[in-house]
């Protein structure tokens, strides 16, 4: 499936902010996510799973430049909400799979994720999309992560790195 | 931002698998995905948010026609991990917006966010990408925000619509 992939790129660059236990009504996304607009703050990876006792997480990520302004603007928009936890994780990177093919190649999630296995690289979180799949690991981990990808789909001079991909 | 949005996308031929409990620890995700791709079930949405005391929910989506064999693979593939608990859930709908504007228009994810709310549609699930935002939502309640959307973009000429997008 070499042609399913086009590119591996990490982003390191990055900081993730988790928003832990909102209530899972309309609404909550909005409340923050409007004044990270507002602030003018791009957010990328934005990643919620389905909710567990009317809670649910909200997690993202935000360039370095962002994150202390992010994390204002979130603890801000928390604050109504009560018993809600914020964390902020800075040792985060993003590692992604980049390819027209993966969305019409069942294999491919499958293969990068054993990548990741054979690495002994945790996955921490996930977020896909027809031409994407993004992983994201401790940052110390994503050069070997991305060598890793590069072997497997046999991409090693098409190396694509970028510091806000 | 009438420019950094191109278009709409409700996907209502899809079902979803939670996967609740895994261990967060390298494999876990090859574990289920190396299966289903060796089963040739095509897999999109797939959402992993950070863990809670060492366990992780993996969901994902596949077309309903895969849905009685994507069932089965995980449920092998979970039987050895023990505690695992495995929901599957039809009446889901993927509804996405997609343009090359996401990454670079702060604003977005906040509007498209605050147009769920503004029709009280609960969102279940979200899953980024530079280029588009998906949210998982009931089906029936998928052409209620398509209509939101596009009347908030300004893209009532633009309605896209896949089957399996
Ligand atoms: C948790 C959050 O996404 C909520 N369900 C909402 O619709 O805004
Ligand atoms: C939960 C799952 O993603 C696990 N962390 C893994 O690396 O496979």
């Amino acid at each position: 499936n070499v042609h399913a992939i086009r590119g591996v790129v990490a982003d390191k660059n990055i900081v993730k902010i988790s928003i832990l236990g909102v209530p899972d009504k309309p609404g909550v996304a909005a409340n923050f996510f409007v004044p990270l607009g507002k602030a003018r703050i791009k957010t990328d990876m934005i990643v919620q799973n389905i909710s567990h006792e009317g809670r649910s997480d909200i997690s993202f990520v935000v360039a370095q430049s962002d994150a202390r302004e992010a994390l204002r603007a979130v603890q801000q928009a928390a604050a109504p909400l009560g018993s809600v936890e914020i964390q902020f994780d800075p040792e985060i990177a993003k590692v992604s799979i980049v390819g027209g093919g993966i969305a019409s190649h069942a294999e491919v999630a499958g293969e990068m994720f054993e990548c990741f296995s054979k690495e002994k690289i945790n996955i921490e979180m996930i977020s896909t999309s027809e031409i994407k799949i993004s992983c994201a690991v401790r940052k110390q981990q994503a050069d070997q992560a991305v060598r890793a990808l590069h072997n497997h789909f046999g991409l090693q001079n098409q190396k694509l790195e970028a510091s806000r991909a």
